[in-house]
């Protein structure tokens, strides 16, 4: 989901 | 992953390998602001804890442990190994100015109120200011080795490259995150004082010496 999208940026 | 992305994250690589091949090289830290690697160890730590909670890709974990590993080998280096160039009479910036607010915002401004959440909104807006110290530390000597710069200058631009991938990732995914994209604007709009000397002085070859 959304939490994912942001922890895939560094 | 798009090109921004990619190419801000090979800036970031880049700053953090420049600047540990400059203490390596020169034995030496001077002009290193140890009060910024602490804020920067404390942002890859606390942002990173994911990789003990999912798995996104193989290149995602190893990026991860390269920012959390290096920004430890740099503080070692800096308090321990070459703790005797390092100039802690210019590194004088009060840390806690930074941190409680930002603990404040992080606890406040947040997607969701659990630890791993609040401890990655934390490191966001932490990196956001990180760089203060140093930047202080520049203008409280005036000047900065042309190495130092090159870093600051790749330190710089990893984010800025991020607010095109942000934008991208608007227009191509429906994607967008306004805490990082808030706290992205803010720490490149701190370095732009720095990209202007970098761009007049480093790039045409002179030192980097602040006009008096």
């Amino acid at each position: 989901g959304e939490a994912l999208m942001r922890h895939d940026e560094l | 992953m798009n090109v921004f992305r990619l190419a801000g994250d090979l800036s970031h690589l880049l700053a953090i390998i420049i600047l540990l091949l400059k203490i390596w090289k020169t034995r030496s830290c001077a002009g290193i602001s140890g009060r910024s690697q602490i804020l920067f160890a404390l942002v890859y730590t606390t942002r990173y804890l994911d990789l003990f909670t999912n798995f996104i890709s193989l290149y995602n974990s190893v990026m991860k442990v390269f920012f959390i590993s290096t920004s430890c080998a740099t503080i070692y280096l800096m308090y321990v190994k070459f703790k005797a160039t390092y100039d802690h009479n210019h590194d004088t910036f009060r840390i806690g100015f930074l941190l409680i607010p930002v603990t404040i915002l992080g606890l406040l401004i947040n997607h969701d109120f659990t630890p791993l959440e609040v401890l990655w909104t934390f490191s966001i807006y932490l990196e956001s200011v990180a760089i203060l110290p140093q930047l202080f530390m520049v203008s409280k000597t005036g000047d900065a080795e042309t190495i130092t710069s090159h870093y600051l200058f790749c330190l710089g631009l990893y984010r800025a490259l991020y607010i095109f991938n942000w934008i991208y990732r608007y227009y191509f995914e429906g994607f967008y995150d306004l805490i990082a994209i808030v706290a992205g604007v803010v720490q490149t709009v701190l370095y732009c004082d720095f990209f202007y000397l970098y761009v007049t002085r480093v790039i045409k070859g002179k030192a980097l010496k602040l006009p008096a």
